[in-house]
């Protein structure tokens, strides 16, 4: 079956979009077929591929809606074995269309199913970049998704807002998707030189042990360089210590996958 | 009248609060009364200007719903002349709650309105923080601003955001609220040692001319220690470049209200 896993934080900025593309990158790298479900109306994971805005006719938002499967809206990207389904500011309308329509919560889920029927079009791995709200939208990857790969900015606020997303996974846990589980917390622009990032650091992991991934990826300006030439930083710069964070980081997501 | 400024971008972690507690603080300096009105459920300004959880029963959720008065819900903060409307999780129910009530899109004007109607509680500014999002507070926000101060953090994605903000606040103008206008840009997070600051910089000045506030904020360590002590970034360190640049951004903010 499909690994469906949502890279979701309500908190902005905390690395969601530079976390689903490099991981997604780093995951194809090792062989897996992954396609980006980029459900997040600003598109920064489609852009940050190297989807023009000009080829997003058929994106998110028709899958969302019902109008297309989701075979039909892959975009090919510069990584072998990574597509991606774009999404474009339509998207943001899909919020209030869908309110009163039929498996509102469910229309990602089914497109995904849909999916896995086809064995030819079938990927390993689906990730799904969120955008930063708890709205439908997210909502619709919580209930398609198996794991919630959690990305964790090393600041203060982003720590204030966690209890808020671990209950929200809870709920939808309860209601809509009794498989979900977080899949693991990944820290991000973590500045060892800052006692910030060792506060927070030490603080996650007293108190979510395991479910913290050892990888934590660490600030570097070539992760934020990389989107303005539509490019993963595993591409633009694979020798940064970001690139090597984001491997290791896809192995530790391997390795959890086969203990599962 | 009461100047109301909404702080806003859908892009997420821009510097948003950060700007709407530190401006906020030093336009109170200066000896403005402030208001900050935190609109988004994350409720980030309110932790950033040291209001404990179990002081925020009555806060932005209950003006917006009608159950309660601005001037009810004023909780003082370390800063003279700052007061706040706190936010709490509630908030995000807001959006559900008002989808089919009367003047749904004006409840935060309205209720803006009627503390101008009292001259003992009026106060000279209300800055409004806004979540990442575009949805139904933000809208409030906008329907309920005169101007918009949008922090742009130096990086691709939130550049990419800009114009989407643009058009967003071009359609308020054009439907709620014929005096909306864009009050300025303030670059967030520069560092002047990149090259992509410098290339964002470029970009915007030479798109949005005037609208940029020749003040920018440096990215600064301290800015992001403040808040787990509850306390904006010029009371915690006022010595810090950060500091520094947002009492000269109140200085250009004050400078443009006269020139308005
Ligand atoms: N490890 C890193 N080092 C340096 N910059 C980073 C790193 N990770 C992300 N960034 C930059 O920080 C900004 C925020 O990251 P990103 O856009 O991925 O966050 P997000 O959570 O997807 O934001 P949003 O909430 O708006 O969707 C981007 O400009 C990105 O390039
Ligand atoms: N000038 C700065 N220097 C260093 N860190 C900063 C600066 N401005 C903001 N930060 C930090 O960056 C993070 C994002 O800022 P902030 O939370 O203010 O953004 P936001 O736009 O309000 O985010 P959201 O979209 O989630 O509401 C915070 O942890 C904050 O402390
Ligand atoms: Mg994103
Ligand atoms: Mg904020």
């Amino acid at each position: 079956p499909i690994r469906v896993l949502a890279i979701a934080n309500q908190k902005g900025g905390v690395g969601k979009t530079t976390t689903a593309i490099n991981l997604g990158t780093a995951l194809a790298a090792a062989g897996s077929k992954v396609v980006l479900f980029d459900i997040d109306p600003q598109g920064n994971a489609s852009t940050g591929l190297g989807i023009a805005r000009a080829d997003r006719s058929v994106g998110a938002y028709q899958v969302l809606l019902g109008e297309a499967r989701i075979d039909q809206c892959l975009a090919r990207t510069s990584v072998p074995g990574l597509s991606v389904v774009a999404a474009d500011p339509d998207l943001a309308g899909a919020e209030i269309e869908l309110s009163q329509a039929p498996r509102r919560n469910f229309r990602l889920r089914d497109a995904i199913d849909a999916l896995g029927r086809d064995p030819t079009a079938r990927p390993d791995f689906v990730l799904v970049d969120c955008p930063p709200s708890l709205t439908l939208l997210t909502i619709n990857a919580l209930a398609a998704a198996q794991g919630v790969v959690v990305p964790l900015q090393c600041e203060f606020f982003a720590l204030e807002g966690l209890s808020q997303l671990l209950r929200t996974i809870e709920l939808v846990r309860g209601s809509l998707n009794p498989n979900l589980d977080v899949h693991g917390v990944v820290l991000t622009m973590h500045d060892r030189r800052t006692n910030l990032t060792e506060q927070v650091e030490a603080d996650v992991r007293s108190h979510l042990g395991a479910k913290v991934f050892d990888t934590v990826i660490p600030r570097n300006v070539r992760v934020s360089e990389a989107p303005s030439f539509g490019k993963p930083v595993l591409l633009y710069d694979h020798t940064c210590a970001a690139s090597d964070a984001y491997i290791r980081l896809a192995r530790e997501v391997l390795q959890r996958e086969r203990a599962a």
